[in-house]
């Protein structure tokens, strides 16, 4: 008898419901959907909750829409820098990534460390360069640019500026 | 930030998230997504939960495994655990939501956040997915 469930967000954007344009909302629902096919693909044909998890996340990832992978937001000094994190709960075997700038998708650099290396954590270029050496795809950091994103740096940098910082104490690190 | 759970048809658990961080962050700053236990936990004897939001109160509280622990020991259903500890990241000034699913199959959410998107599907026929 089949009986699986997944649950999937896509973050707590800034924009809620009633902020967005009806074409936007309808991208996000759209960006959603996909993600929940390509997980529901796995379990319903018997698969692992891991790989859905993983198939689902990387839909996402390639979404310039949401905040991971393609479309991340930027660091203060303009770079795109990802982090995620899988954990399989058969044996809490337990994988992470931060600081990564060029492996497309991160959920399967975490996944390679929890399954092709005795870590649970790598960072930044070490992580890259664990990736690249198990054959995850590369690309140029420019790959997860959008221009809204850059946007909202210069948008926060200026309030900063002019003290309409939307967090006072900048707790960012 | 992005995030999955999921429980199989062979009873097992998992759980993913993904994200870029915060807008403007500095000093190398990590939040909560890839430390495990805070925004990303998997036990098949508790729950699979990912999380979102305001990293540094979900790193502080364990979110994700106090979420888990709730079920495993405190024998919580899914909904009441993950409201109790997003009651608590609230309680201390955070913000954001988790996803969370149970060895059972039952799944929750739970946030206190605008813009929460979130989607559910299950082998009974659930599809849906929504925006806060």
């Amino acid at each position: 008898m089949q009986n699986w469930t997944l649950v999937i967000h896509g973050g707590a954007g800034a924009m809620a419901r009633g902020t967005m344009t009806p074409e936007r909302d309808a991208a996000q629902r759209a960006g959603l959907a996909a993600a929940l096919e390509a997980g529901k693909a796995v379990l319903a044909s018997g698969g692992a909750a891991l790989d859905a998890v993983e198939a689902a996340v990387k839909v996402l990832e390639d979404n310039p829409g949401f905040n991971a992978g393609r479309g991340a937001v930027f660091t203060y000094e303009g770079v795109n820098e990802l982090d995620a994190a899988i954990m399989d709960g058969r044996n809490r075997a337990a994988g992470a990534v931060t600081g990564l700038t060029r492996t497309r998708n991160p959920i399967s650099a975490a996944r390679a460390v929890m399954e092709k290396s005795p870590h649970v954590m790598l960072q930044a270029p070490g992580a890259d360069r664990f990736a690249r050496e198990r054959g995850l795809d590369q690309v140029d950091p420019s790959y997860f640019r959008t221009e809204e994103r850059w946007q909202q740096l210069q948008t926060m940098k200026e309030n900063t500026k002019t003290g309409a910082v939307f967090d006072a104490d900048m707790k960012y690190g | 930030t992005v995030g999955a759970a999921a429980k199989d048809m062979h009873g097992n658990l998992a759980a993913a998230t993904s994200t870029g961080g915060l807008t403007g962050k500095r000093w190398g700053r990590v939040g909560d997504s890839p430390v495990i236990g805070a925004g990303t936990y998997a036990d098949n004897r508790g729950c699979a939960v990912s999380a979102t939001g305001s990293g540094e109160f979900y790193i502080r509280i364990g979110v994700a495994h106090e979420i888990c622990a709730r079920m495993r020991f405190g024998k919580e259903d899914a909904q009441t655990a993950t409201d109790a500890v997003q009651d608590e990241v609230k309680a201390l000034g955070g913000a954001g939501g988790v996803i969370a699913v149970a060895p059972d199959g039952t799944s929750a959410f739970s946030f206190n956040t605008p813009g929460m998107y979130r989607g559910r599907a299950t082998s009974g026929g659930d599809f849906a997915v929504h925006i806060y």
